[in-house]
């Protein structure tokens, strides 16, 4: 098991430190306000009231013993960067910092953290897509350039199956599973008919899955 | 092209507006703060300042005729719960809501919104994922029970095909692509041969996924 620090509790770094903590992980959580602090002592390994902009306070906590640090403070940008840049400083090899908008981002990224997160600007990307098409039920970059999407099957390949479709050739794309009412067939085979309504889980490169309005 | 109104210009908010704008439809924001509600202008087709618990306000801005109505308030629980029962109560059918909390994302879920969207748990549960595991580069659950992680190909399979691995059989879920140094093949096939140090690209039922630690 990994040992993992997250920096500012709040829905974002509560919420991760939790999960990571129920995975059985080791987890430090660190927060400047004394009431979150509490609120969360029974729920991670450890927690620590400080104000992490302090860099003896995080090296006395032993900051660059662990695997990852997380730095999830999320409305102060000032202090976001400061604390990322202090934990780096400290020797931390794997850094993670949440990012308030697209230039906090490139900052971050310039300053060497692992990865930037960006938890309202990625939900607003999957919002987006759902909402845009009306066949298009959801829709995920998972990584930079693939995407996977859930369409419904309207009428035209109503009862072909996949091959006869020649779907993968047409679309660019694999459709994965098939959601048929409340059934799934998770995965999906060449000679599997589809039918208007079905709702297919389909993947690829984000250009191409993008381009499919509807089945 | 549909009509959208955002309410709460926010980061997400205001991510979600203009994306939705510039991929070719009507959206009005709206926000109770003059200076959000000025830098958005060019962003959006049409921007207001109004406090959104006012139904006056929502009324005469025609809330009704808007194909969706994202309530996108975040700190501001009960702002968000009142302004929600206010547009759904105007007869709009198609609300979605922002929750910041379980207890909240419950509360909207039984109101009756389409849509309960949480960026920070949501962001929350994909990181934890992806830190709490070596080989797994990322990890999403796309669907309520479906997900899709990139796994990292170790020695053991090297130099095989994923027909000869059996793969789907023996991990039951699907190869949809596979990532070698910078290079991607999109589109995986049965008789594509794997390497260690490959990226694989798998989907199929969560518990499936879930299980694969390493390749
Ligand atoms: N310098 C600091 N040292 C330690 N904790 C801090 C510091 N600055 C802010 N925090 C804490 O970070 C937490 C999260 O930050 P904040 O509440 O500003 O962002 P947020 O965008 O509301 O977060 P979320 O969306 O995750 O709820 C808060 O609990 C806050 O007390
Ligand atoms: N009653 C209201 N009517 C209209 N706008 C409102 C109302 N209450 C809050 N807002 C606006 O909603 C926007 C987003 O809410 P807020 O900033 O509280 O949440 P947030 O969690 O910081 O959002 P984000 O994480 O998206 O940046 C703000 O710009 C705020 O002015």
């Amino acid at each position: 098991s990994n040992e993992y620090c997250v920096i500012g509790l709040g829905a974002f770094g509560s919420a991760l430190g939790m999960e990571l903590y129920e995975r059985g992980h080791v987890v430090l959580g660190i927060d400047r306000n004394e009431v979150i602090v509490n609120k969360h002592q029974d729920h991670l390994t450890q927690v620590l009231a400080a104000d992490a902009t302090n860099e003896d306070a995080l090296k006395a906590a032993g900051m660059v013993d662990y695997d990852y640090v997380i730095v999830a403070i999320g409305d102060h940008i000032e202090d976001n960067i400061l604390v990322t840049q202090t934990v780096l400083d400290l020797g931390c090899k794997k850094v993670w910092s949440r990012a308030e908008n697209q230039r906090h981002a490139s900052i971050l990224a310039k300053m060497g953290v692992a990865r930037v997160v960006d938890p309202e600007l990625e939900a607003a990307h999957r919002c987006a897509r759902i909402l845009a098409s009306r066949s298009v039920l959801d829709f995920i970059e998972f990584s930079p350039g693939f995407s996977l999407a859930q369409i419904i099957v309207g009428p035209t390949y109503s009862g072909k199956s996949l091959k006869e479709i020649g779907f993968r050739t047409k679309y660019q794309a694999t459709v994965i599973a098939i959601r048929r009412q409340d059934e799934s067939i998770p995965i999906a085979h060449p000679e599997d008919v589809i039918y208007e309504g079905d709702v297919l889980f389909i993947a690829g490169k984000t250009e191409a899955v993008e381009k499919i309005e509807r089945i």
